[in-house]
């Protein structure tokens, strides 16, 4: 018997179902388009290589379902409330934006619809402004120190101008004040110019 | 500290703290991976020149250098926890490889995996006192993820109880294992099992490859050096040409298979099992990239944070470039991805050590699912992390090419995992071929457990569009 649900965009565990209908949709289309191939083709290899691009996609979904459910059993163990809303918010930004990216599947599925999916853009734009002011704690948090990040761009204390102007005197070319090639090359054309 | 980031950090609406606990698994993690990672960076025999100045040769030699030193300090402090020894090594690294990696990672693991305890007896000794130094010889120049195809031959002779293994072709050269060229004395050789006139396919054998006392490369032993890569300038990508290498019977990794001194051969009962250090690393790499994704977030972002560009209002200052909407476009579902792949590899790699605890009980119930989960999300991940780290990249603008922002690091360091360990096509139809079967499964009322449950529920609704 047919039993529809409601994909509720707000909700994370509406769409941890659509994601996990997605993957199946996809996994029964490729499962049949192999069953037709058979039909046709004498050999079980070329039937199938001549589904892969729907196997590869199934396949994919199947792994976009997986991780999207386990970010959202993730929040299941955080019990600090502020935190609990900043990840809620990257899993709904993550789950929205692949519905976004894969919005054929979703569209072709049934599971969402063309009103629907302009829905969904316009939530993953409020949520990049509701990441926003968090979005150097967010990092921060990774945790990774100056000494093994080792990058000019990403340092904690933010001087990356310094940083960088520092780093480009540490150039071997700034060894001399003039290179051996300008004697070896540029001066002896310039002479014969 | 420049005034931007730190007013980014006063308006926060959490605290940085609670959530590193969660990345690590607690604040005692927190804690034990600080101190780890303050012995590497107050440690003088870790630094090194910037690496970026430095020729392929030299770079090679500092890496071998700090691996030496690594292995020293491991031993001194008493660090043996696998989860302890990665925080160490992951500082020791930083950003670059380790030739000794494959080593720690996939040659001691198949050893583990695959040797009988007699086997074990005489290794590990040998590689407690890294007399053996290892890596893991699968790929070869005219073959990759398909096993099947591979070409080197290890033939059993029972007048003398050895293996002959030959490199028959020129596409049968195994090539591309890291430190195989220069630094090991040993490697896992995956060949072709010839016994009694028959084929059995894909076996793993030691084959010592360079003299343990000289390093001299072995009678018969044609090996070395790849050359330059897309990255990887550290380590010594090797190739392995072997023209009748004879090894004793005991050579062949046996936990599993067997082939008895008269050459009668006996099957492992699964087949899966001779890749199972594989699966390993597949299952590691769902990790690595969101650390790799996250170190390329942090630094856009923060460097977002900092830098000031062009005009959102006419006559008002340069806003942030983080400001900009289609900056937080390209790097907050980035974001996203970075800690979804974090608790994702968290699972994956509490799976692998349930199933594979499971799998040396004898119970080999749950190994497909793992195969097929490994493959897949090693493919998902590393797809999506490397096109991210590309994107962190470009939206630092003219910085990012700069080889100080660590950005062109991270990505050539990480891009070869979308072929390494399992070419990504190739990854998602092994798992597409585990979800057809499933998915026949469930269509034949059989109940599936695991991660495809789902394929029986959906015999018997569908969801439908309703507005919202």
């Amino acid at each position: 018997t047919a039993r529809s649900t409601v994909v509720n965009i707000n909700d994370l565990t509406s769409l941890v179902e659509a994601y996990k209908l997605r993957a199946a949709k996809l996994v029964e289309l490729a499962a049949k388009n192999l069953q037709h191939e058979l039909q046709l083709k004498a050999s079980k290899e070329d039937a199938w290589n001549n589904t892969s691009i729907e196997l590869v996609r199934a396949s994919d979904a199947h792994c976009h379902y997986v991780v999207v459910k386990t970010f959202a059993a993730k929040l299941t163990e955080v019990h600090d409330a502020a935190v609990h809303l900043a990840l809620s918010t990257l899993a709904l930004l993550y789950a929205l934006h692949g519905m976004t990216e894969n919005s054929g599947d979703f569209l072709q599925a049934g599971l969402l619809t063309v009103p629907q999916l302009s829905q969904v853009s316009q939530r993953v734009k409020e949520l990049l402004s509701q990441v926003r002011p968090n979005a150097v704690a967010l990092v921060d948090a990774f945790d990774y120190r100056d000494e093994i990040l080792d990058s000019a761009l990403g340092r904690y204390d933010g001087n990356v101008y310094e940083s960088m102007f520092e780093w480009a005197q540490k150039s071997p070319l700034n060894q001399t004040e003039v290179h051996e090639s300008y004697h070896k090359y540029l001066k002896p054309l310039q002479s014969k110019l | 500290m420049n005034a931007d980031i730190r007013r980014e950090r006063e308006n926060a609406s959490f605290k940085t703290e609670v959530l590193t606990h969660i990345l690590d698994g607690g604040p005692e993690k927190t804690k034990r991976r600080r101190e780890i990672e303050n012995l590497v960076i107050n440690d003088p025999g870790f630094q090194h020149e910037d690496l970026n100045f430095l020729s392929r040769s030299e770079r090679y030699d500092a890496a071998v250098k700090k691996s030496a030193w690594m292995i020293l300090k491991l031993r001194e402090y008493g660090i043996s926890d696998p989860e302890e020894i990665f925080f160490y090594k992951s500082t020791a690294q930083r950003n670059y490889n380790d030739p000794m990696d494959v080593h720690f990672l996939m040659f001691v693991r198949s050893l583990w995996n695959m040797c009988t305890e007699e086997q074990l007896n005489k290794w590990l000794p040998l590689i407690q006192s890294y007399s053996a130094i290892g890596t893991y010889a699968q790929t070869e120049l005219g073959h990759g993820t398909h096993i099947r195809g591979l070409e080197t031959t290890a033939t059993y002779d029972p007048s003398t109880q050895e293996f002959v293994l030959n490199s028959p072709t020129v596409t049968s050269i195994k090539w591309w294992p890291g430190g195989l060229g220069k630094t090991s004395n040993h490697a896992v050789v995956l060949a072709q099992l010839y016994t009694q006139g028959n084929c059995h396919g894909l076996h793993a054998f030691i084959v010592p490859i360079r003299c343990m006392t000289t390093h001299k490369p072995l009678p018969g032993v044609v090996v070395g050096d790849i050359g330059p890569k897309f990255g990887f300038d550290e380590v010594d990508n090797g190739f392995l040409k072997l023209e009748n290498v004879r090894i004793p019977r005991e050579n062949m990794l046996m936990k599993y298979a067997k082939v008895e001194p008269d050459g009668t051969y006996k099957k492992p009962p699964s087949d899966k099992l001779t890749y199972s250090t594989m699966v390993f690393i597949r299952s590691m790499i769902v990790g690595e990239s969101a650390r790799s994704l996250s170190k390329a977030c942090m630094i856009a972002i923060r460097y977002s944070a900092v830098r000031h560009q062009s005009e959102l209002r006419a006559g008002e200052p340069e806003p942030q470039i983080l400001d900009y909407q289609t900056q937080q476009y390209k790097l907050f579902p980035l974001l996203a991805a970075a800690y979804a792949f974090h608790f994702m590899g968290q699972y994956m790699i509490q799976m692998y050590h349930r199933i594979s605890g499971d799998i040396s009980q004898g119970d080999f119930s749950e190994m497909s699912e793992l195969h097929a989960l490994s493959a897949g999300l090693k493919a998902f991940t590393t797809w999506v992390a490397t096109e991210g780290i590309e994107v962190c990249r470009m939206a630092c603008g003219g910085h990012g090419y700069s080889r100080c922002s660590r950005l062109p690091d991270i990505y050539v360091t990480f891009a070869p995992t979308c072929t390494y360990e399992g070419e990504n096509t190739v990854m998602m139809l092994q798992t597409a071929r585990y979800l057809v079967k499933s998915y026949s499964q469930a269509s034949a009322g059989q109940k599936l457990s695991g991660m495809v449950s789902y394929l029986n529920e959906s015999q018997q609704h569908h969801l439908q569009a309703q507005p919202v």
